[in-house]
């Protein structure tokens, strides 16, 4: 563990508690992408299935079971304690367009042909590309509000603090995963152009809005 | 090494 790692993993959890924090608070999932969180619950659930074949520490454990019960939690007051907030009107991205190529891609590429190693591959294959539902919305509707806004600034870094792990773990530990690394560049390229709005508008107290 | 999964990332 080095401290990109850690810092990418409390992104990730931040990120999360932020999302369940606006949600219950506002009482309200207006802004927010229901297939977005479908596809991060399929990529929490397939590549955390692991925690009943092997253990690795109580911080994996743990982590593990944080983000799967925020997942699905998130699920749940999306779906069916704030249904009726869901603004599925904006929410049209087609997810099987994101699903199948992960599929076949995690098949086709992946460290070893059985179905917990395909199952992980896939999750990695698929979390790089679903938040896209998300940034569609936000293009669709073009604007976020402030609070969803920090929720994608922290769920796009955390990925970019993964790279900088990476980056240091092959030169220190000589160890690399090629698999990771180009799904993880990836991810974090597609949050580049929110960054730019992220960092020349909210943190200056604007609100994000997309030039019409 | 050379492309085998750590088991200890998340």
């Amino acid at each position: 563990m080095n401290i990109f790692r850690l810092l990418g993993d409390l992104s990730h959890l931040l990120a999360v508690i932020i999302l369940l924090l606006k949600i219950w608070k506002t009482r309200s999932c207006a802004g927010i992408s229901g297939r977005s969180q479908i596809l991060f619950a399929a990529v929490y659930t397939a590549r955390y299935l692991d925690l009943v074949t092997s253990y690795i520490s109580a911080y994996n454990t743990v982590m593990k079971i944080v983000f799967l019960v925020a997942s699905y939690g998130t699920l749940y007051l999306m779906f069916l304690k704030f249904k009726a907030t869901y603004d599925h009107n904006h929410d049209t991205f087609r997810i099987e367009f994101l699903v199948l190529p992960c599929v076949i891609l995690a098949l086709l590429i992946n460290h070893d042909f059985s179905a917990l190693e395909i199952l992980w591959t896939f999750s990695i294959y698929l979390e790089s590309v679903a938040i896209l539902p998300q940034l569609f919305m936000v293009s669709k509707t073009g604007e976020a509000e402030s609070i969803t806004s920090h929720y994608l600034f922290a769920l796009g870094t955390y990925r970019g603090l993964y790279l900088f792990n990476w980056i240091y773990r092959y030169y220190a530990e000589d160890h690399y995963d090629l698999i990771a690394i180009i799904a993880g560049i990836v991810q974090t390229v597609l949050y580049c152009d929110f960054f730019y709005l992220y960092i020349t508008k909210v943190l200056k107290g604007k609100k994000l809005q997309l030039p019409a | 090494s050379e492309s085998e999964r750590d088991k200890d990332e998340l």
